[in-house]
């Protein structure tokens, strides 16, 4: 199987 | 006071069509830059960049720096009401809690406003970090808004690999398997049509299905559509506006357990 990471585990908050 | 022109009131509708069922809320920030947003889906697995440049508004005034937030189903159905050749002019002023939207028909004989609530929204934003793509393809929007409708009728996700010769689309579903390949190809009659590949090394990986055919919403932005990927990267599926700006759609790869 394969998992949906997020978009924020790759762009940083500011 | 904010006061921004703009005579294709029809780019504006595309611009929310594109986005409304990807976005519910999110705040618009108008600075001397131009008139911008980023926000993500509710599952904040994709983001949404927006940007429609200063200097390509027919009048542009942003006094100071304003974040508005709008819920953009609400503001499609007021843009809705606008014809596509109509002058479009967004009008706040400073602290109101309302954004106002004039129209005028080219020939000036008809003058419509439609004045909308605006609402707070929390939002954060990300940092979206300057990258070297591994591989980049410019290819024709509206066939890669077809391949991604084609497949999203027999797979959930989509692998997307590129190599010199050219990017293909695989997909698996219960009733069977797909392949597209798309060769790189610019000896075509219109520009739009071509498919250039500019590639530092192969580029293979898994996208939900369902976030690329949303992203197609915003094929009538742009002839051609540009997508770039790295492993370790999100996906950045990017609309270029002519002279105004981009939409910019970024979409995390699912991985392997």
């Amino acid at each position: 199987g394969s998992k949906q990471p997020t978009i924020t585990s790759f762009f940083s908050k500011l | 006071m904010l006061e921004l022109r703009l005579t294709q009131a029809g780019l504006l509708k595309k611009v929310l069509e594109s986005i409304k069922d990807l976005v519910t809320d999110a705040n618009f920030d108008c600075s001397a830059t131009g008139f911008s947003l980023q926000a993500m889906d509710s599952s904040h697995v994709a983001l949404v960049a927006l940007l429609l440049r200063s200097d390509g508004f027919e009048h542009y005034r942003c006094d100071h720096n304003i974040s508005m937030g709008m819920n953009l189903g609400n503001m499609a159905k007021m843009l809705r009401c606008a014809s596509d050749d109509d002058t479009v002019t967004i009008k706040a002023d400073d602290g109101s809690d309302t954004v106002t939207f004039m129209f005028e028909s080219p020939s000036q004989d008809k003058i419509s406003d439609y004045e909308m609530k605006l609402m707070d929204i929390d939002s954060e934003h990300l940092g979206i970090p300057e990258a070297e793509y591994q591989a980049i393809v410019r290819m024709s929007a509206s066939e890669f808004a077809r391949i991604c409708k084609d497949l999203g009728t027999i797979g959930d996700t989509v692998i997307i690999s590129v190599t010199k010769e050219g990017v293909q689309f695989s997909t698996k579903g219960d009733i069977g398997t797909a392949n597209i390949i798309c060769r790189k190809n610019t000896a075509v009659d219109k520009k739009e049509e071509a498919t250039v590949i500019e590639m530092a090394e192969p580029v293979s990986l898994t996208f939900a299905s369902r976030y690329l055919i949303a992203f197609t919403k915003a094929t009538p932005l742009a002839g051609q559509v540009t997508i770039s990927m790295s492993y370790d990267m999100p996906i950045v599926v990017e609309y270029k506006m002519e002279t105004m700006g981009y939409m910019r759609f970024y979409l995390a790869p699912k991985i392997e357990e």
